[in-house]
């Protein structure tokens, strides 16, 4: 957007088409250009950076809105449990050796459950990563029952004394109400052992995903609850403004941001950063 | 949907023989509401209703139905048309083996992909070898493997080659061995990471496929424009893969892809197992679309 253009209807388009290519879908941006043809009535004075100013702020106070207090990983009792679960090819199994390294590095020790036990070469491709991180992996044979391979890997986790477990599950359309069932099964499987595990439900989501990103953040949730989300492959030009709905509409953070395919491509999401990214 | 809400809006508007300026406007609101909430790109559903505005504007509403419907006719028949326009057969070598290139962003279903359209290809008498140039990912290739093994498909071994090495000497062996098709996968790869653009590239040029697939995730956003033009540019393939299409996701990439590169849409895939692909068909597309 150039600067100092006047508030006119090219300009209003030019606004539009920002906000819906950013995928913060259609029902967001027209809350957006309402406020803002509210704010131009009282002050004519308008230009871009005025603009850029109000979506920016308009953006900040929907997300502050939804701070859900941080997890804190050390009121729970070792192992301390993540559930990672998400459509297909989201990027699962590459965020949990990423999270094992960033886990390695503060000095915990980690051990990785290897519950998808449907997706071929599944277990080997996480046990590549789990040696990326220097953890440890609890795995079993192709087609095995991905719960007692939790329940297995819970078991393990707290007879090693582990700080963090992290279960990796196959990727699962959320129409797809077996699979759906599956992950049901595997929660109450590993809550017979710990209550309160997991601790932590992630649900990765790809930058790349539409509309139906809020859709799967719907599904997972109604289906297990969903504590916060992993938003991949922002190193690419999709800007994910899909998580603007998902943050309005169902309360859930974004807690991490995937940057790419190395192990170290992990990063604490941050609203600041996201929402100038978003609109420029 | 769709029908429902123009319904509603032509009732406002009472009493109208044709087509006009004035009736249309707000329909065409609603069209575009619904192209966006599928996932439409902004730019490409702009210039595909102001085409149909056109198309339909004077148009003498037939007297069997509704103005609404008569829009929702228009609005499909032209979509159908968008995104079916040219026919899309698999293209085939004179001299075998047909060589088949399939790329795509991360996680987009390439892999997964080349087994079905081997196995589909095997249903139709044409024995194909798998081979994957992918190097990066880890355990791309026992992945290939063991897909490859559940379609008694022989996978090209690799070891320590690199990404155009292997393609070269999978191209060979397939010759060498008789096969009449060869299927290379290849890494996923973002559009803006110019190394990898640039090895697929030199992938391309090194084997010369007779058909090059851009395979992009049925879920995709807004986004699917860049990568799509950005995969034309470097690549010029000749067809597209749309997978995971077993969703709800309505799969408006499909109409944003097929009209930034022209490009026909070949097969798609409805599902994780291997023989979960079909034949592209643009009528049931335009329907999931307009919903
Ligand atoms: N550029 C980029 N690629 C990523 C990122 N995260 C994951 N990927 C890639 O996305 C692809 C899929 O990643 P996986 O980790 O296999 O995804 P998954 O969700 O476990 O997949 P399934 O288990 O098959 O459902 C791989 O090629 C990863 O390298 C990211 O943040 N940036
Ligand atoms: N439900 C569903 N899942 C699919 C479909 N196609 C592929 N998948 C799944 O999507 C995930 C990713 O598939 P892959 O074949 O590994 O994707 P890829 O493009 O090769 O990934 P990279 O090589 O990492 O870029 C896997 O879990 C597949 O089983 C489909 O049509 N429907
Ligand atoms: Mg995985
Ligand atoms: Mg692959």
């Amino acid at each position: 957007i150039s600067r100092g253009k006047k508030f006119n209807q090219e300009f209003i388009e030019n606004i539009e088409e920002i906000l819906i290519e950013s995928d913060i879908g259609i029902e967001t941006t027209m809350y957006l250009m309402d406020e803002l043809k509210e704010q131009y009535r009282k002050n004519k004075n308008f230009d871009t950076s005025t603009v850029l100013g109000i979506i920016k702020k308009k953006l900040k106070e929907i997300m502050m809105e939804c701070n859900t207090p941080e997890i804190s990983e050390r009121k729970q009792e070792k192992p301390y449990v993540i559930l990672v679960v998400g459509v297909n090819g989201t990027g699962k199994t590459t965020t949990i050796g990423k999270l094992a390294y960033k886990y390695k590095k503060e000095g915990k020790s980690v051990l990785l459950s290897a519950a998808d036990t449907f997706r071929a070469a599944a277990v080997e491709q996480l046990d590549i990563w789990r040696k990326r991180a220097g953890a440890d992996i609890v795995k079993t044979k192709y087609g095995a029952d991905p719960a007692s391979v939790a329940y297995d890997s819970l078991q393990a986790a707290i007879s090693r004394n582990i700080d963090v477990l992290i279960i990796d599950t196959a990727g699962r359309l959320h129409t797809k109400v077996n699979l759906m069932e599956e992950l049901k099964k595997i929660k109450r499987i590993l809550k017979k052992i710990k209550p309160s595990a997991p601790d932590e439900t992630l649900l990765v989501l790809d930058a790349v995903t539409g509309q139906n990103s809020l859709t799967q953040a719907k599904e997972f949730n109604d289906a297990i609850g969903i504590d916060g989300i992993v938003l991949t492959k922002l190193d690419g030009t999709a800007k994910g403004g899909i998580i603007v709905p998902i943050l309005k509409e169902l309360k859930i953070p974004v807690k991490y941001v995937g940057m790419g395919e190395k192990v170290t491509d992990l990063a604490l999401f941050d609203s600041e950063t996201f929402i100038n990214a978003l609109i420029c | 949907e769709l029908t429902k809400k123009l319904e509603y809006t032509f009732q406002k508007l009472k009493g109208h023989g044709k087509i006009n300026e004035k009736n249309i406007s707000e329909a065409l609101r609603e069209v575009r509401r619904t192209l966006l909430e599928a996932d439409v790109n902004y730019k490409v559903a702009k210039d595909f209703i102001e085409a149909v505005k056109n198309k339909s504007l004077g148009k003498e509403v037939l007297r069997s139905i509704t103005p609404a419907q008569q829009v929702i006719k228009i609005f499909n028949e032209e979509l159908v048309d968008l995104l079916g326009g040219t026919v899309s057969r698999l293209k085939d070598s004179s001299v075998p083996p047909t060589k088949i290139m399939v790329a795509g962003l991360q996680g987009s279903g390439k892999t997964t992909f080349c087994a079905k359209l081997s196995l589909f290809l095997s249903k139709k008498g044409k024995k194909s070898l798998l081979a994957s140039s992918d190097i990066y990912r880890p355990a791309a290739k026992n992945q290939l493997e063991v897909l490859g093994n559940s379609i008694n498909t022989f996978v090209y071994p690799y070891d320590k080659e690199g990404a155009v090495e292997i393609a070269v000497g999978a191209v060979e062996e397939a010759k060498n061995r008789g096969y009449d098709v060869v299927i290379l996968d290849t890494a996923g790869r973002l559009h803006i990471n110019s190394e990898m653009m640039d090895e697929v590239v030199e992938i391309k040029n090194a084997i010369n496929p007779n058909e090059i697939l851009f395979v992009a995730d049925g879920m995709t956003g807004q986004d699917a424009v860049n990568s799509a033009k950005a995969f034309l540019e470097r690549l010029d393939f000749t067809g597209i893969v749309l997978t995971k299409l077993d969703g709800d996701a309505k799969g408006g990439a499909a109409l944003s892809i097929r009209a930034v590169t022209g490009r026909p849409i070949k097969f798609i895939s409805i599902g994780e197992k291997v023989d979960a692909i079909d034949i592209f068909h643009p009528d049931r597309m335009a329907s999931r679309i307009l919903g």
